[in-house]
Parts: structure tokens; sequence; C-alpha cells
């Protein structure tokens, strides 16, 4: 059986969240090490993966390998059930057709389960390399969330180019053109308050606004989110959940006709 | 402009 309980329902609600419109269903797939999910988006020049490591959950069982489609929307409505600092726990027989979700209250005066139906989702498992990336820029997840959406009202797509003076946002429309640029700042007390830019080499790469917009809806996961860059490659889009795991969004870029 | 597949970048595992 599968069985993983985590401490605060939040982090969950705000995961399916993030993902459910990029991505409608996708398998779970869980493991004596964990969670993990690869989903494309409807038009396949995205992809989400998610890993939630066993020992960031306060209990985590797997005696056998599964593949547990879930519809995200459907999820979503019942995490809307569950409080924010409800203990959460997740539950599925071996070769099971439902998943059981459990909600405990804080003060345990109130018990909730719902069960959700899983679907056989057929999915492609792609191999993503480790690899070194040109530039590596960590920087407040607002900020990234305030200039893909500040962006968007000039333009469909943003030039995001990484050099030395710093990591430069760039588009332009109808009305007119954008630039916004970010400097290497590690002047904030906090850290969650400043920006780090890590380049290997200078690069430039053009991508689609509603992408990076929709990645943005991981906000409230964390106050950091890391974006690497490699010439010709998928960007990632990196946002850390604690010590449980990461999510992270790769979008191919524009290239020229 | 045009787009590849994310398929296009990274191989089937």
């Amino acid at each position: 059986m599968f069985e993983a309980r985590l401490p605060q329902a939040a982090v969950l609600k705000k995961l399916v969240e993030a993902l459910k419109e990029l991505v409608t269903e996708g398998n779970f797939d869980v493991s004596p090490s964990g969670i993990s999910l690869q989903a494309m988006d409807s038009s396949h020049v995205c992809l989400v993966t998610l890993q939630l490591n066993d020992d960031g959950f306060e209990h985590f069982r797997c005696d056998r390998n599964m593949s547990m489609g879930i519809h995200f929307g459907n999820l979503s409505k019942i995490l809307k059930c569950a409080g924010n600092e409800d203990t959460i726990t997740l539950k599925a027989e071996d070769n099971a057709d439902q998943l059981t979700l459990m909600f405990e209250s804080a003060n345990q005066d109130r018990i909730s389960d719902f069960d959700l139906k899983l679907m056989s989702i057929e999915s492609e498992h792609l191999g993503i390399p480790d690899q070194d990336y040109s530039a590596e820029v960590k920087m407040p997840s607002a900020e990234y969330q305030r200039i893909v959406r500040d962006l968007t009202s000039m333009g469909d797509t943003v030039l995001v180019s990484a050099t030395k003076e710093g990591i430069k946002f760039s588009t332009s429309g109808d009305i007119g053109t954008a630039n916004i640029t970010l400097r290497h700042n590690t002047t904030p007390e906090k850290e969650d308050e400043q920006t780090h830019i890590d380049l290997k080499e200078p690069v430039a790469l053009t991508f689609a606004l509603r992408y990076l917009n929709n990645f943005a809806k991981a906000t409230p996961l964390t106050p950091q989110v890391k974006l690497s860059l490699t010439k010709d490659l998928p960007v990632v889009v990196e946002y850390k959940v604690g010590e449980l795991g990461q999510v992270r969004f790769f979008l191919a870029p524009k290239i020229d006709d | 402009m045009k787009q590849k597949p994310i398929s296009a970048f990274f191989g089937a595992s």
C-alpha cells in the first residue's frame, strides 16, 4: 500500500493550484523514495516535473511502485475542502483505482476523507539530463511574477538576456516596448529578497510570456525562484518546496523561422 | 518565430 502524511495541507493545495491550468492530468509516480510527476501541457512546448521526497513527509510508506493517474482539476476541488492547517494523508491500496485523501484539523476534532477516482493515463517519460547552464539566476519569486505580468501588458514574447550587467527582460508590442533589468544584488539582509546571477557565459533566449506567467502561479510556494538558461535549450523555472522537494517548469524557446 | 515541442530537447527515457 501507499500512505503519505503531510502536516500542512497548504503545501499540496498550492502545488496543485500551480499546476492545474498548465497540465490538466498526469501520473503521480509513487515509489519508496517519494512522489514524482512529469506532465506536458496540451501544446507540448512545456514540461512540468514535480519531485516530493519521502523524507520530506511526516510519514511515508510505499510497498510497491505505482502510477496514479490524476485529473488535477478534480484533485483541486477536493483539496479546496481541506483547511490550510489540516494534516493531510494520501492513501491507496496496491493497484487501487482511487486515491483517498484524509484531512484532520489541528486539534483533531474534525476528520474528513475524500476518494478521488484515478485515471489511466498514457504518458511518455522524458529523460532530462543534468547539465551546466550558461546562466543561473535566483530572484524573489514575487519579482519574477511582477516582471512577467507587467510585460504581458506590452507583448506576447519576452527576450531574456543574461549578461554581466544583469538579467534583462525585453518585450515589444503594438503600444510600444518595455525593458526590465535586474542586477545581481546581495544587499538585502534577508536572503529571500536577494538576486543572485551566476553567469558562465552571456545568453539570450525568447519565450512566450503566456507560459512564464502561468509558471508564476507557483509563487505562493516559496519566496525564491531559479531561472536556468542555456542557448537553444528550454529555460528551467524552479520553485523549491521547503525540504519536501521542488517543482520545475521547462519551456522551449522561440526560434527564428 | 517557431517553437519546437519539448520532446525535441529531451529524449524518451
